[in-house]
């Protein structure tokens, strides 16, 4: 990516290289472009001793010394779609991430132009294996446990999955939950996109407490793209539109005044620009505004030169589309309908986009999948936010831009979004934090991203830490957490014995004796887990005792005191209040009592470790469920 | 030929691999004799997808609804589930 790391300030530092080349990022995703100047393997040597896994090579497919791996896995016949049986992408979404997470530098990288600066991934000299999983028609259950299954094998150390179900699912019933409870066994943590069927409450589906959610947020760069009408008015509509078109004024018309009749449409279907509604005659040559988003295609393929869009939604991310095309929010769009009435014959300009500073970034972007956890409510999920709208990253050159019918700009690097986007940048981070710390468990590692995580503002996003969990990735903090909370097998054990599950069943999983009547079952409040969320029945008072235990990474001698923060409604006392620790790897637990009387949906507050030099942060949230 | 028109990829989840679990084919095979103990119509060869065994244990299979709560019964099973599609965030 060209502005994310930047933003997050994580600036390229050349002396990561030996320590970064031993880490391996597992991309679970639809292959990659193994051509791209992101995977090029100049300046690698031979993948590290642990690495066991392979290239499923072919006369059109290697790897090398970057792009160490690469597998495929397809359960069903592959029937069209431009499906190859290969890891190659032909799609470009696993190209992006992959780039995203671990991509070489590449200077002037850009969309014909826009984004323009030096391409880089969180972890530029580690290692890329892929694993293709998802095909034109999905990503199946069976093939995603079948990537797990060799991923982990193959001694990969971080595992990127930007991919979900519609619903949330059962632990033991939910391919990625069983993918990365196997992963977290073997030392490996996974980092998972929290989804895109926001902003609707409850909608995230990846929610296993020993994987990473990741949410998505803008970051400060913003692509607008102007609209020019014949009247001399200008409106500034968000769209990435790479298109230059001639400077003059070319003619402008409703899409409502332009029904495919003879198709049966009219003027109340076609101002929706819906496929087939528009008369190529009345439109040929001509702007179309459309009193929706669509993708595009309509316009194109009805012959337009280019597409002016109104719309209540997506104000907050810029999409890509095959001809040149700008989305106005419903002030604007009325402006223009105001223009298109007032004038026998109007005209419209679309320019290409350009780049502004949008100063309220971060915010959690509305398409970004909220909590709370439905399997689990006293879990809270999205673990955290990184960027994720408007990426530019590496692509396949197998695909187009848009992969839509009549766009046939194949490019090196494409501006994309989603929860997808934003997974892999905390994938990176989570190599790059390992390239440090070799020895962390999954947990310890998440731990550290999320409590260095910088904390947001519910004047941005109303839902908090259901939009955006302990905060913002924080990549440069989070090698240096101070505490962590640390959990390994047997916690996570004990949780799902108290969330049910059989002593059978996870005796299986387990592979040992574990029984549940010998163990504490620990109440989902009590895992280990690096936020507090505690779910009300009821609007009376509540209080809970939540118990955890902190591991010291940071200074040999130190004594960190607890700052609390909480919004009226929420008391939180902690015991002990300050924790003295003489030496690292040290442990002390402590307990966290919240009294809680929702009067509204939720609310916030946070306990912070302090030690004068780190910052532990954890959100703490109550909610009526 | 109705029966496997109705069949499905099923994921058959067994947790972490046995101790003897061994490599691909001892593992492949002991799958096909599971399977082949629930398979009404088809043959296990035919109808096993993938054994799982390097990180965990498990495969999966095309089955009818039938054959699936049957192996869902089975001893050293801990879940059977269809294998649906998850889609690109």
């Amino acid at each position: 990516t060209t502005r994310s790391w930047d933003f997050m300030g994580l600036l390229d530092e050349a002396s990561r290289t030996r320590l970064e080349s031993d880490v391996i990022v597992g991309m679970l995703d639809t292959g990659i472009w193994p051509e791209s100047k992101s995977f090029t393997d100049e300046g690698f040597g031979p993948p590290p001793p642990k690495w066991k896994g392979k290239c499923q090579s072919s006369s059109n497919f290697t790897c090398n010394n970057k792009l160490i791996g690469a597998r495929f896995y397809r359960s069903n016949p592959v029937e069209g779609g431009g499906d190859i049986l290969s890891p190659r992408d032909t799609e470009g979404h696993g190209t992006h991430t992959s780039s995203t997470a671990a991509g070489n530098l590449v200077a002037q990288a850009s969309l014909f132009g826009l984004g323009l600066g030096t391409s880089r991934g969180g972890v530029p000299s580690a290692r890329v294996a892929v694993y293709k999983i998802c095909w034109s028609d999905g990503c199946s259950d069976a093939d995603i446990l079948a990537a797990f299954d060799d991923a982990i094998a193959d001694g990969v150390d971080v595992i990127s999955i930007s991919v979900g179900g519609s619903i949330p699912r059962e632990y033991f019933k939910d391919s990625i939950a069983i993918g990365a409870f196997h992963a977290m066994k073997n030392g490996i943590l996974t980092s998972n996109s929290a989804g895109n069927t926001g902003p609707g409450s409850a909608t995230i589906s990846n929610v296993s407490p020993w994987s990473l959610s990741v949410a998505a947020s803008t970051i400060d760069r913003k692509f607008v793209t102007k609209v020019k009408l014949g009247n001399g008015k200008a409106f500034e509509g968000i769209s990435v539109n790479t298109f230059q078109l001639e400077d003059k004024m070319f003619p402008l018309i409703y899409a409502g005044d332009a029904p495919n009749s003879t198709a049966g449409f009219n003027g109340s279907l076609s101002r929706f620009c819906f496929p087939g509604s528009l008369d190529m005659n009345l439109v040929q040559g001509k702007i179309v505004f459309c009193d929706e988003i669509g993708d595009g295609t309509t316009a194109l393929s009805s012959g337009a030169i280019g597409t002016i869009m109104q719309d209540a939604n997506f104000l907050d991310v810029a999409f890509v589309f095959p001809l040149p095309a700008s989305k106005l929010d419903l002030n604007a769009g009325s402006k223009v309908f105001q223009y298109l009435r007032s004038t026998s014959n109007p005209e419209a300009n679309i320019e290409k986009s350009t780049t502004i500073d949008d100063l309220s970034a971060p915010f959690v972007v509305s398409f970004s999948s909220r909590g709370p956890n439905q399997i689990t409510l006293d879990i809270l999920k999205p673990d955290l936010t990184a960027p994720g709208v408007d990426i530019l990253a590496s692509w396949s050159e197998d695909a187009t831009v848009t992969s839509l019918a009549g766009d046939n700009r194949v490019v090196p690097f494409n501006i994309i979004s989603g929860t997808s986007m934003s997974c892999p940048h905390a994938t990176g981070t989570a190599a790059y934090v390992k390239s440090f710390h070799p020895t962390w468990s999954p947990a310890a590692i998440k731990s550290a991203l999320m409590t260095t995580a910088f904390p947001m503002t519910p004047k941005l996003n109303a839902d908090a830490e259901f939009a955006y969990g302990a905060g913002h990735l924080n990549p440069v903090n989070a090698i240096n957490p101070g505490l962590v909370y640390d959990a390994t097998e047997i916690d996570y054990i004990k949780f799902l014995c108290g969330q049910g599950f059989s002593t059978n069943n996870l005796s299986l999983v387990t592979g040992d004796q574990s029984n549940c009547s010998d163990v504490r079952k620990t109440a989902a409040s009590d895992l280990n887990y690096p936020s507090f969320a505690l779910s009300i029945k009821t609007r009376r008072l509540v209080s809970r005792v939540f118990h955890r235990t902190v591991t010291n990474v940071g200074l040999p001698v130190s004594t960190y005191k607890a700052i609390i923060q909480a919004a009226p409604g929420l008391k939180v006392t902690v015991r002990p209040a300050t924790l003295s620790f003489s030496s690292l790897g040290q442990k002390i637990s402590f307990t966290v009592r919240i009294k809680a009387k929702t009067a509204g949906k939720l609310i916030s507050g946070s306990l912070t470790w302090d030690d004068g030099v780190h910052l532990v942060r954890s959100p703490i949230v109550t909610f009526v469920n | 030929s109705q029966a496997s028109d109705d069949r499905k990829v099923y994921v058959v989840y067994m947790g972490k691999p046995s101790e003897v679990e061994g490599g691909f084919s001892a593992a492949s095979a002991r799958h096909a004799n599971m399977l082949q103990q629930v398979l009404t119509t088809s043959d296990a060869s035919n109808s096993l997808v993938y054994s799982y065994h390097r990180s965990f244990s498990g495969f999966a299979a095309r089955l009818n609804d039938d054959e699936a709560r049957k192996l869902a019964e089975m001893e050293g099973v801990v879940s059977v589930f269809v294998s649906e599609k998850k889609e690109l965030h």
